[in-house]
């Protein structure tokens, strides 16, 4: 655990905060994207089942417990926010807004979790298509804001630190190979393909959102 | 060694 570390996790905790503020406090959850808010709840299930594995033979780190109560925090947040998107505020979502094709997304990802993986058992390849999935997940949310062309400034808030987030986990990764020779090819690839994608957001929330515009595509 | 163990990141 490093300061890298834990800042990104905490940013990713304010992430789903100003989400969840979000929506209750329009009462609407218009811009977001429910396929996007879909493949993270998969994302977690996928990478967290460990949560259902036996704890007995783990030797048991203040570490063990935060990874674990974050995780429970992370797919129960998840599976929350689907059920304001589908039940609560299901009058406020535009499907029309919001088409793109994730199950491309889900079967390339399942292909390469197949194809490159570090152990090729049932937990591993999950935890691997996770890794794959995150990367890509923002995808139905930025096309949807390409659609609509603007967005709410507080959902541009979100979408920051959702991917501030993990360009953080960047420098994590940077100290950890210093620090401790840590190498996690896969997970280094994907998360710099999962920053990237935030490229473009992030120069026009740089020039119009920090600077007190509403955040309209040019 | 389990899957939990080995991925120690979130």
């Amino acid at each position: 655990m490093n300061v890298f570390r834990i800042s990104a996790d905490l940013l990713h905790l304010l992430s789903i905060f100003i989400l969840l503020l979000k929506m209750q406090k329009t009462r609407s959850v218009a811009g977001i994207s429910f396929k996007t808010q879909l493949l993270y709840t998969i994302v977690f299930i996928a990478r967290y089942l460990d949560l259902f594995e036996s704890h007995a033979e783990k030797s048991f780190e203040l570490v063990t417990l935060y990874n674990i109560v974050m995780k429970i925090i992370f797919i129960s947040s998840s599976v929350y926010t689907l059920y304001l998107m589908k039940k609560k505020f299901r009058a406020t979502y535009d499907p029309n807004t919001d088409t793109f094709r994730i199950e491309y997304l889900l079967a390339l990802c399942l292909f390469l979790a197949l194809m490159f993986n570090y152990r090729f058992t049932v937990m591993e390849v999950l935890w691997t298509f996770s890794i794959y999935l995150e990367a890509v997940a923002i995808l139905p949310q930025l096309f949807m804001l390409s659609r609509t062309g603007e967005a709410e400034t507080i959902t541009t808030h979100y979408l920051f630190a959702l991917g501030f987030y993990r360009a953080i986990y960047l420098l994590n990764w940077i100290w950890r190979f210093h620090m401790e020779d840590y190498v996690d090819w896969i997970v280094w690839i994907s998360g710099a393909v999962q920053t990237a994608l935030y490229s473009d957001f992030f120069y026009i929330y740089y020039k119009k959102v920090l600077h007190g515009e509403k955040f309209v595509l040019p | 060694t389990s899957t939990g163990d080995k991925h120690d990141e979130l």
